[in-house]
């Protein structure tokens, strides 16, 4: 299947996303 | 957005009333970065927690335990913080390594992981990741350089690997590293 893979910045961001 | 895997997070109060699986509870499972961040604002900082409590974050459908069939040949990486580490440094430890599981930060290995533990001990609180193999050189080791790197460990911090057919039978602390970096 398709890897999915998130980077530290990423998963950040959406933290601190509305 | 969708995580790779499916995730749980469990958490354990010793109680000693109780039979050890008893004192083990599920507390929810997230499947997209949303469900994860939900979940984390959610629950105490692992700092706040009192002595002997662990949490877990573990694969859907192992259990953090080493009688896990699952588990069985498998291992940890543990690293072990001195009680003069402040509280801040103990949470940002254990978030890293969160967002190292859900994020597959291991790369090819990620599937050889199978979750990651933090205890709070009066003597010296321990994160360690888990892994499938614990025999397994290349992807222990990568693993656990990884986990190192990641973390931003000092490289003069020694992490150890073990096997859980090891610390079965030995008290943690004496259980023997089968590598060492």
């Amino acid at each position: 299947g398709t890897r999915i893979i998130y980077d530290r910045k990423f998963l950040m961001e959406c933290r601190n996303s509305p | 957005h969708p995580l790779l895997n499916r995730w749980a997070l469990w958490f354990f109060k010793n109680d000693r009333s109780w039979a050890w699986e008893d004192n083990l509870h599920l507390v929810t499972k997230s499947d997209t970065v949303e469900d994860f961040w939900a979940m984390y604002s959610h629950i105490q900082l692992a700092s706040k927690l009192s002595s002997s409590c662990d949490y877990a974050l573990f694969k859907d459908g192992i259990e953090p335990m080493r009688e896990d069939s699952r588990n069985k040949r498998g291992g940890r990486w543990l690293v072990s913080l001195a009680k003069q580490q402040c509280h801040s440094e103990l949470d940002r430890l254990w978030l890293e390594t969160l967002l190292r599981l859900i994020g597959e930060s291991f790369k090819e290995h990620s599937r050889k992981v199978r979750g990651a533990a933090i205890n709070i001990r009066a003597k010296g609180d321990k994160t360690a990741i888990w892994t499938r193999a614990a025999e397994n050189q290349e992807g222990v080791l990568h693993t656990g350089r990884v986990y190192k790197e990641r973390l931003g460990l000092s490289t003069k911090m020694v992490t150890g690997s073990q096997a859980h057919a090891d610390t079965a039978t030995k008290s943690n602390s004496l259980a023997k590293n089968k590598f060492v970096m």
